[in-house]
């Protein structure tokens, strides 16, 4: 029963009683109270009530006798749309696939890195991660470590250039008939020229098959602003949202998903090497309903 | 940018819409714009930034009688690690003798981590790669304070979420570590918060406080576009200070927390 999972957007509509031009308005802002509690960007919040609205006047619902529940159907099958209602692949197609993985400090890359390697290599695919953070201290070490822990070897050349440090991966790579190579990038930050045109150099001279945003599924507002500008430098293939473990509801993903247009992939559900599992868009909008 | 300007309707939603980009929190915003609605008076932008500072109160700062110990607490990612360093560089060069301790005894490379930033501040670390508990490395370190007359111990502890009591109640048994068989050290609790981090920020901290006493917090990632705006919920609804802000991936980066400030960088 819908309106059991999500007590606290009927308890509110409830009171609201038959849905009229009158109260469409506080229902409407009722729903954006819900998105904001969990972390739903203001505008995407705005824009999605807006679709809601206009998909509910058109299968006449706010005419109908249980107004309450039907709207609140309506937007849980609204968000698990705007979620992404297919599930995504990872192209491998590449001689070999290269996923490039980016985003801001502290998201989960290179745990991400590791997790996705040894998911490769549990479907008997020929993995070689690549150490191409070159300022954060011992990333260098935290990657050889992960990879000595699931067997997967790692490519560095210590503190060198780490545009060079693809290229040469990627011919390593090719030359040992490796299926899957997974860059590790630095955190960086979007407003950060330098380290953007850093990793906008490697997608350049490297043509991954795959460019995966990694983001904390705990991003408040601000996943908006980040994620924009993180799918305006690079042509972004997906997303893996991390630490679903947590309790936050996780609007980022609706923010993210709006404003990137990309599909989210994966998500990243404990710290442990088998801790990623394909994205589930409806895990995820009775999350974000709470 | 608000423009100072008698109350309107449009100026009420430009305001809401400028504090909720910010991560106030619905409520703490609603606080503020009935605030407004209530004193609607020309350049009703001062009558906020008045009620902003009340809110957030004077500068804390930490009182650090030696011998201290400081926990480093929060959830992954955070930037604990890199705050334990900066914060060794800050009370270095206020001249205490500081003692890092490496008590984070499980993520990969993470004692390595800790030890590159031990070796650029010429600090000493205790570490104990051998060992998966963090409570013994803890007793190790402030063993070594202790017989060193070290002013101040820094503790970077795991990044753990409040959704697993087994990593909840490590922190609580490195507390009782530090009251039962160290009770001569001034114990000071520190979390991270992450700018970019939501709503959830607040629920951490309530979680996290029930595990051990929290004297501060440090607002990090404050470079970046997020304004971390929950410090204002935290403040009101846990009483909990935020002492820092880190501005960077560098020792140097770290600034006292400023009211005043801050409130601008909101308000624009
Ligand atoms: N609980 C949980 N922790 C995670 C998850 N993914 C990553 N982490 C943890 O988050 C922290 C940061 O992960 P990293 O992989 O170092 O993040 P990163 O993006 O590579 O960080 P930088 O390279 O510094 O930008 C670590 O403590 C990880 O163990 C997840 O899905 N769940
Ligand atoms: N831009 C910016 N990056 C920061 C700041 N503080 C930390 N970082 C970065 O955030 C990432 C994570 O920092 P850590 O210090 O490893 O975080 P942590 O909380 O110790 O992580 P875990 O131990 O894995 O839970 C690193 O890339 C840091 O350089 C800050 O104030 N600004
Ligand atoms: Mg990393
Ligand atoms: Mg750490």
């Amino acid at each position: 029963q819908i309106t059991d999972r999500f007590d606290t957007i009927f308890r509110r509509l409830r009171g609201l009683g038959k849905i009229t031009d009158t109260n469409i308005q506080e229902t409407s802002r009722e729903i954006r109270r819900v998105l904001l509690e969990a972390d739903v960007n203001l505008q995407v919040a705005r824009d999605f009530i807006t679709h809601v609205k206009v998909k509910a006047e058109g299968t006449k619902v706010l005419k109908s006798i249980k107004p309450g529940e039907q709207f609140i159907k309506i937007i849980y099958e609204e968000l698990i749309h705007v979620l992404g209602d297919e599930t995504a692949e990872i192209d491998l197609n590449g001689k070999p696939s290269v996923i490039l993985m980016a985003g801001l400090q502290g998201s989960g890359k290179t745990t991400t890195c590791a997790k996705l390697a040894k998911m490769f290599t549990n479907q008997n695919k020929k993995v070689l991660m690549v150490a191409a953070d070159v300022y954060r201290p011992a990333a260098i070490e935290q990657l050889q470590s992960l990879g000595r822990q699931i067997d997967v070897p790692v490519y560095d050349e210590g503190l060198g250039d780490p545009v060079a440090i693809c290229v040469n991966a990627v011919a390593k790579a090719k030359s040992e008939k490796v299926d899957i190579v997974i860059l590790d990038t630095a955190g960086r930050l979007h407003i950060d020229g330098e380290m953007m045109n850093e990793i906008q150099h490697i997608w350049d001279e490297v043509k991954p098959n795959e460019i995966l945003f990694v983001a904390d599924s705990m991003t408040g507002q601000d996943a908006v602003t980040s994620a924009k500008a993180f799918s305006e430098a690079l042509p972004l293939t997906g997303t893996i949202l991390t630490k679903l473990d947590g309790d936050a509801r996780g609007g980022a993903a609706v923010s993210i998903r709006q404003v990137t247009g990309t599909p989210i992939k994966f998500a990243g559900v404990s710290e442990k090497m088998d801790g990623l599992e394909p994205f589930n868009p409806k895990q995820m909008a009775d999350r974000i309903l709470g | 940018q608000i423009v100072k300007e008698k109350v309107s309707l449009q100026s009420l939603e430009q305001l809401e819409e400028t504090l909720l980009a910010s991560d106030l929190g619905l409520s703490t915003v609603d606080d503020i714009l009935d605030i407004v609605k209530k004193h609607s008076k020309e350049n009703f932008i001062n009558e906020v930034a008045d009620y902003m500072q009340q809110s957030l109160g004077h500068e804390k700062e930490l009182e650090i009688k030696s011998p201290s110990v400081m926990l480093v607490v929060g959830v992954n990612g955070t930037g604990k690690t890199t705050t334990v360093a900066k914060l060794a560089k800050y009370y270095k060069d206020q001249g205490k003798s500081v003692l890092l301790v490496a008590a984070d005894t499980y993520r990969a490379a993470a004692i390595a981590q800790l030890h590159q930033w031990s070796k650029r501040l010429n600090v000493r670390m205790v570490c104990n790669e051998k060992s998966q508990d963090p409570t013994s490395v803890l007793f190790d370190g402030l063993k070594s304070a202790k017989s060193e007359n070290i002013d101040l111990v820094i503790v970077d502890t795991a990044g753990r979420l409040h959704t697993y009591k087994n990593l909840m109640n490590e922190l609580e048994k490195m507390v009782r570590v530090i009251r039962d068989r160290f009770p001569e050290f001034n114990l000071c609790s520190i979390m991270t918060i992450d700018a970019n981090l939501g709503q959830n920020s607040l629920h951490q901290v309530r979680e996290f406080a029930k595990s051990v006493h929290l004297d501060g917090a440090v607002l990090t990632k404050m470079d970046g576009t997020a304004r971390g705006g929950i410090v204002f919920a935290l403040k009101n609804e846990l009483d909990l200070p935020v002492l820092f802000i880190g501005i960077g991936e560098e020792l140097n980066d770290l600034n006292e927390f400023a009211a005043d400030e801050y409130i601008n960088s909101l308000l624009g």
